[in-house]
């Protein structure tokens, strides 16, 4: 699974993610992926978000959408409401993978519970880097 | 305001022990040609639906990631993608799920979102439109690599034996 969020000058976010599925899947299994608020959300109020991992926990766990209710209903930040979502309601129910978020003041997230995770960020303010592990 | 972008290739097991400073570098490249790639509409004021549609682009075309050319294997050796755009402006959407043959599903997936009054499609119907619309369509070839066909084939051999590969990041997209 790959996957981007990208907020502009504008303050608009943007979420998209694209996927394989997994290797030796059942023909037509469908992951979390194409299931907005789950594998790919985007909400300018609150946070976009793009995840990769245990697709059908995702999916449970809504984890995009949970993020952004955090944010709106609890009033937690991007990286709290990320990181628990990511740490506590997937890392503890089998869903191991991780996330990448951002929101409309360009605050970037990337947590993930799993040994590693290919990512990437880039900020206008020069922050920059690629890295795989922790 | 200014501008912020993330990408991610997948996460899971990356195992330090198989993993090499060739292949880390091969990696890296390629994270780093992705992000360049969204990085640059957005310094030229660009939106966010187009950086990110830019950097997935080119994270489905780096066979290294398991996305459009590099996508893995269904136990019936097919390979069948799903793809999903979101516009923080209004929550409009669009996906595609279980579908075989653009080039770039993301674009596909947007095609939804776009010319359609509807979240979510399969079948063949919207591969038809992303023909009509001058999407890419490539031989089947294009999507194979020797790399996931030999795990479909481990995967395989080892849910012969009855057993079961312990990672959990083997059931990661």
């Amino acid at each position: 699974t790959v996957g981007a969020v990208a907020c502009d000058r504008e303050g608009n976010v943007a979420a998209a993610t694209s996927t394989g599925g997994w290797t030796g899947k059942l023909p037509g299994r469908v992951g979390d992926t194409p299931m907005p608020g789950a594998g790919n959300f985007a909400e300018n109020a609150t946070c976009a978000v793009s995840g990769t991992g245990h697709g059908e926990v995702f999916i449970k766990y809504t984890a995009g959408a949970e993020i952004a209710a955090r944010m709106r209903h609890r009033g937690e930040t991007l990286e709290q409401a990320a990181r628990h979502v990511v740490m506590e309601d997937l890392g503890r129910n089998d869903g191991s993978g991780g996330v990448i978020a951002v929101d409309a003041k360009g605050n970037l997230t990337l947590p993930f519970n799993s040994e590693g995770m290919y990512r990437g960020w880039a900020r206008e303010d020069g922050d920059r880097g690629v890295a795989i592990y922790k | 305001k200014r501008y912020a972008i993330a990408i991610h290739g997948g996460a899971g097991t990356i195992l330090k022990s198989t993993m090499t400073p060739e292949k880390e570098a091969a990696y890296s490249a390629g994270l780093e040609t992705a992000l360049a790639a969204g990085e640059a509409v957005l310094r030229d004021g660009g939106s966010a639906l187009d950086a990110v549609t830019a950097a997935v682009c080119a994270l489905e075309d780096e066979p290294l990631f398991n996305a459009g050319r590099g996508a893995v294997f269904t136990t019936e050796g097919k390979q069948e993608m799903d793809a999903a755009i979101m516009d923080g402006r209004d929550r409009s959407t669009g996906t595609v799920a279980g579908i075989f043959g653009p080039k770039n599903p993301v674009k596909l997936a947007r095609l939804v979102m776009e010319t359609t009054p509807h979240v979510c499609m399969i079948g063949d119907h919207i591969l038809e439109l992303g023909r009509k619309a001058g999407l890419e369509f490539p031989p089947r070839d294009y999507f194979f690599t020797q790399a996931r066909w030999d795990a479909l084939h481990d995967t395989l051999a080892m849910k012969a034996k009855g057993q079961e590969d312990a990672d959990p990041a083997r059931r990661h997209g």
